[in-house]
């Protein structure tokens, strides 16, 4: 995030940090105990989703917290149309991970908004993320934060250039004037916004014709129009099968007899 | 949603907690 601010502990508690090969790539955000939003550009570099880790009740990327907890991935859905009808559209991705998330003060999962939010009237709205704080490249271990206004999609197709490259089912954000915006390595964190003392995600950090031009704002996927799709696919989709607690003195059992057979041997 | 809050504007994937709140808000 760019002119943005260190994020207070426990202020964003749907905030996640997706990590591949241990590295610290892309956010994302809790929307259920398994169930974790995110961009499809954050997973289409390997289809290898052992690669990847979640981590949640996380403000520093380099000291893990009391509430700091860490999944491995079992599923990630991409969005259909993810990459056809625009090389960043449909940039929204579902990510189940292998067991469930334990809620507390810090980790908690953020409301999807309805489709027929209304975004107008000067709703105020935050992005959050661990991505770079400087057109120079530099990076922060500390989640940033800061308000950013909605930029009308007609508007900023004019500042893009052309209608074809913001597709209506994506809107942008950005502080013009005071330069507020997201960068490399926001992508797929939440934009959120209040609605009478409840936050609703309607934004997943998406693109950008790079961070230090103030004329060319962040561009996000517009989740409520993404929101039937993503509610349908986490109540139809399976939730992966955890190994039962009952199932370790069997597991004990069998190690037990395997190192007395291998320890026998040399006693005859 | 505990404590005198309104249930949550947004749609709620979870069950057991309150979407959208901050700490024992989301409880």
């Amino acid at each position: 995030v760019l002119g943005g601010v260190s994020a207070p502990e426990g202020k964003w508690p749907w905030q996640v940090s997706v990590h591949y090969a241990g590295f610290h790539v892309c956010g994302g955000s809790i929307l259920n105990e398994y169930w974790v939003l995110s961009a499809a550009h954050c997973f289409d570099r390997d289809k290898n989703v052992k690669a990847y880790d979640v981590y949640v009740g996380l403000k520093n990327l380099k000291v893990a917290g009391n509430d700091t907890q860490w999944f491995e991935v079992n599923q990630v859905i991409l969005h259909p149309t993810y990459q056809v009808n625009h090389p960043i559209g449909g940039d929204v991705a579902l990510v189940q991970l292998k067991s469930r998330i334990v809620f507390s003060e810090s980790v908690l999962p953020i409301c999807l908004p309805p489709p027929e939010v209304n975004l107008t009237g000067g709703v105020k709205c935050w992005a959050t993320g661990w991505g770079l704080v400087s057109q120079r490249g530099a990076t922060s271990d500390e989640l940033q934060e800061a308000q950013l206004p909605l930029i009308p999609v007609p508007l900023c197709q004019i500042l893009y250039g052309h209608r074809s490259y913001v597709l209506p089912n994506m809107l942008c954000a950005g502080d013009i004037w005071n330069r507020k915006t997201v960068c490399e390595g926001d992508s797929g964190g939440p934009l959120v916004c209040e609605f009478n003392r409840s936050w609703l995600q309607i934004g997943i950090v998406s693109w950008g014709r790079g961070c230090a031009y103030p004329l060319f704002p962040g561009v996000y996927a517009r989740v409520p129009y993404f929101a039937s799709w993503i509610y349908h696919n986490i109540k139809t989709t399976p939730l992966p099968v955890e190994p039962m607690p009952s199932l370790c003195p069997a597991l004990g059992a069998t190690l037990t007899v395997l190192v007395a057979m291998l320890a026998g041997p040399p006693v005859l | 949603a505990v404590r005198g809050h309104p249930k949550s504007q947004g749609i709620s994937l979870s069950s057991n907690w309150a979407c959208g709140r901050r700490g024992a808000e989301g409880r």
